[in-house]
């Protein structure tokens, strides 16, 4: 039973990219077939995982199959997942095309199960299927939302990110009319600040149930892997970040830790 | 002569609303007039200006001018700048309804200057004028950039922050037919990490001339007084980021650090 998610936030830089990143590697590494979707003009996690040139120089291929492309059924989705060079771990690439799809094709703000159309019948491929999605609401994020069963919400545990999860929650009941299953995550936690603290458990009270026991703590170890190009279980195996996001799988996920 | 900066970049969560709240205080501390412009569909200037309820509780109010009914042209832009309670700190609100603007005036998109039509005959009643703007470059953020002359670009000196300072450049180019004024502003900067000194470097390297020598340290000082509704100046006036945030407004606009 393939298992959807997509990460999204109002905020900008809560660590939606990160932890799809990282989060999928996990998977991937205990062994299940994960595929990601690059949702985002700015394809961070698609220069991530192919770049892998000099530099980590990000090859630009106008005949690479995108999501983009894939939307305006210009390529078939199964023709898009490409392999990323870990075993079991596919990519949709995302592509700047995003930002003008609307104006080229305006009938998708009216098709929010387009990419669940899409997508679905490769999803029996997977066992797990992750959207990155850009920092906003609106037409394209909806879309993601159809398509996958289940949103992952990281926070930082500070005033604007709150004043986002404020916007989020209601966008989320108005946009599915059973509302969708979401977990908030608190990231860049400073656990020895009594700001993280005291907000921590401010957005724990005011989303009972629905925030994960686990937080990520800030640790350079996270942009440190992204720089390397790498999952930090590759980069820093024994670190704090490794550990925490290891938790956080198995407490989002049911990964097991014996894998 | 009005000086107008947009504070612009594709990456989420750099810094952009925080270093426009705590510049435009520096300004107005100093005895400058200055307008924020609030052009985030997210709101977090606004709220964090006006949010001064119990507990920071953000009044609704559908009555508000605010800058979306101001480029639909349902109110006077001089009527929307509203006091916020510091002397010479005027700002003018965001709106959900940004979001919604171009599906209710699908026009706004080819009419770039429809901003800076609405907005600059407010300038000669300021010193200063600051445009804060959500994580794209979009139709919007276009407005911003032909509204103001110059552009701030605030960047973590990590790894996905430094691939949107790679797209947003290009799109000032294309954007404007001289380029316009850019300054980068090292965020969230560790001093003590190989990681954030080895990209510093490296984004100096690749932007010569545009980077501000002066980097603003990660703090916990910066996203408390957030949370407190106030400036960094007066929630911790001693600390690393006052003096940081105190030198880059030297830097970036002539503040005389005797004021
Ligand atoms: N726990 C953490 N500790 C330290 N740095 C982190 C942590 N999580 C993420 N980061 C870093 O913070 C920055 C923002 O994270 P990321 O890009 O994943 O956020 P995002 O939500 O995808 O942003 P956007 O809204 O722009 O898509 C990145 O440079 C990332 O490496
Ligand atoms: N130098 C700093 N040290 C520590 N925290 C910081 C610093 N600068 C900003 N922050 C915090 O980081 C978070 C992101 O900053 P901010 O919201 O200003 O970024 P932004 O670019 O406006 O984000 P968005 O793209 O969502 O509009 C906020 O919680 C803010 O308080
Ligand atoms: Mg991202
Ligand atoms: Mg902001």
């Amino acid at each position: 039973m393939t298992q959807a998610y997509c990460l999204l936030s109002k905020k900008g830089g809560v660590g939606k990219t990160t932890f799809t990143l990282n989060c999928a590697h996990a998977l991937a590494f205990s062994g299940f077939r994960v595929l990601l979707v690059d949702l985002d003009a700015q394809s961070n996690l698609t220069k991530h995982l192919l770049g892998k040139g000099k530099d980590g120089a990000f090859p630009r291929d106008p005949d690479r199959p995108d999501i983009s492309k894939v939307m305006q059924q210009r390529c078939a989705a199964e023709d898009a997942c490409l392999e990323t060079g870990y075993t079991g771990l596919h990519l949709i690439a995302g592509s700047p095309d995003l930002d003008d799809l609307l104006l080229l094709n305006p009938r998708l703000a009216r098709e929010p199960m387009r990419l669940r159309a899409l997508l679905s019948p490769l999803f029996p491929s997977y066992d797990y299927v992750l959207i990155d999605c850009p920092p906003v609401l609106n037409w394209l994020t909806r879309m993601a939302l159809m398509t996958a069963g289940d949103v992952i919400v990281p926070t930082q545990p500070e005033a604007y990110a709150l004043q986002g999860l404020d916007d989020l929650v209601p966008w989320l009941d108005k946009m599915s009319s059973t509302a969708k299953l979401y977990r908030i995550v608190i990231n860049m936690y400073r656990a020895n600040t009594q700001l993280h603290q005291a907000l921590s458990s401010q957005i724990e009270k005011a989303y009972p149930g629905r925030v994960a026991k686990q937080r990520v703590r800030l640790t350079i170890d996270l942009p440190e892997a992204a720089r390397a190009g790498l999952s930090v279980f590759e980069h820093a195996p024994a670190s704090l970040a490794a550990i925490d996001l290891f938790s956080l799988c198995f407490e989002l996920f049911g990964l097991s830790p014996e894998a």
